[in-house]
């Protein structure tokens, strides 16, 4: 079953949604790169299942089921369970009548190690399985946002002071201006590249153009196969036997700076965004959090996936009113 | 409306079942994307 964990796997910002009347609070994972709500449910058993909070639809007097079953190819296994509807709370925001797939059965074993409950999709309803309308669709058609827009801080450190913001930015989550991109393709939340740097110097690996998902539910930053090689000779990484791109630690502050080019702006991720230093039996390595993606973007150009290396350091806004997608400094 | 929803960062999966063990076979992220291939992995 394992063989199905890939972007899952990793991820590690959680956040708390309630649902039903009375409220039955889970932890769910907000994923801009999918757009169904799922949560665990009473009506799994499995051992992934029970090692979880489920909800309960029995105690909830505003669910009602669809009689319909639903069947989610995640990238993290596949999720089986039935429709039904009820109030979904996100944060105080009260989201009446939205569809949710409850699980009859979970994804796979390794599921039992999730620290979440469930997975809340933020993006467009093009993509949701079974044709379910997502949350924020709810909450534009429902009038319960200033703006229709949604905003990510990931911290660098620890495990608190992550946040998400619905209807507004948070002024004191980043530093000078918000740079906009448009939205390439209405399905993900997908934008184009237009240029890739090392220490400052173009590539042109992606003066053709290439595409880019911003994705809270992928933890690395994912880059295109053909470049790879490329990046870890810049960056002097060695493979390790397990397959992993390692640098030796007193190295990083000598690293280069990556910056991708979107909409005019350069973003640079310093060495200290994409290395991730970790502790073993009282020995420190250091590894690439760099992935190969074998597979282009739907339009066929090179495929990037910004997900929480990139997305720590820049604050991230998903504007549904006029498709586009803002970054700036985080702070 | 404008609200705010604290996140918190928690361990992995992959962290978690490392420290007993148990490895995580890497797949291609970008499969997310295309769950027709996905499916027939």
């Amino acid at each position: 079953a394992s063989m199905y964990i890939n972007n899952y796997a990793d991820t590690t910002y959680f956040g708390a949604i309630s649902i039903g009347t009375p409220p039955q609070s889970l932890q769910v994972l907000f994923d801009t790169g999918s757009s169904n709500l799922w949560v665990d449910s009473t009506y799994c058993n499995t051992q992934a299942c029970n090692a979880h909070t489920k909800f309960d639809p029995q105690q909830s007097s505003t669910f009602s089921a669809n009689g319909q079953s639903v069947y989610l190819p995640y990238g993290a296994g596949s999720l089986y369970g039935q429709l039904g509807y009820d109030t979904v709370n996100v944060g105080g925001i009260v989201v009446t009548n939205q569809e949710i797939g409850l699980s009859t059965q979970e994804p796979s074993n390794p599921f039992l190690a999730a620290k979440f409950d469930g997975i809340l999709g933020l993006a467009y309803p093009g993509i949701s399985a079974g044709g379910q309308t997502p949350v924020m669709d709810n909450m534009i058609s429902q009038d319960l946002l200033n703006d229709d827009l949604f905003a990510f801080y990931l911290s660098r450190g620890g495990q608190q002071g992550s946040e998400l913001s619905f209807g507004g930015v948070d002024n004191s989550m980043y530093q000078g201006q918000i740079y906009w991109t448009p939205v390439t393709s209405e399905t993900y939340w997908q934008i184009g590249v237009q240029g890739f740097q090392i220490n400052g110097q173009e590539t042109s690996w992606c003066s053709q153009g290439c595409q880019s998902i911003v994705d809270t539910g992928t933890s690395s930053l994912t880059a295109p196969s053909q470049f790879m090689g490329n990046i870890m000779q810049a960056i002097g990484a060695q493979q390790s036997q397990y397959g992993m791109y390692m640098v030796d630690c007193s190295q990083i502050n000598n690293l280069p700076t990556l910056s991708f080019v979107i909409s005019g702006t350069a973003f640079p991720l310093p060495p200290s965004a994409y290395i991730e230093q970790q502790n073993q039996n009282g020995y420190q390595f250091c590894s690439v959090n760099i992935n190969p993606t074998y597979l282009p973007s739907q339009n066929g150009q090179p495929l990037w996936i910004f997900g929480d290396v990139f997305l720590r350091e820049y604050y991230s806004v998903y504007d549904r009113t006029n498709n586009q997608v803002g970054f700036a400094s985080a702070v | 409306l404008k609200v705010k929803i604290p996140l918190q960062k928690h361990k992995s999966m992959r962290e978690t079942l490392g420290e007993k063990g148990i490895k995580i076979p890497y797949q291609d992220p970008a499969l997310k994307y295309y769950p027709e291939q996905f499916a027939g992995s």
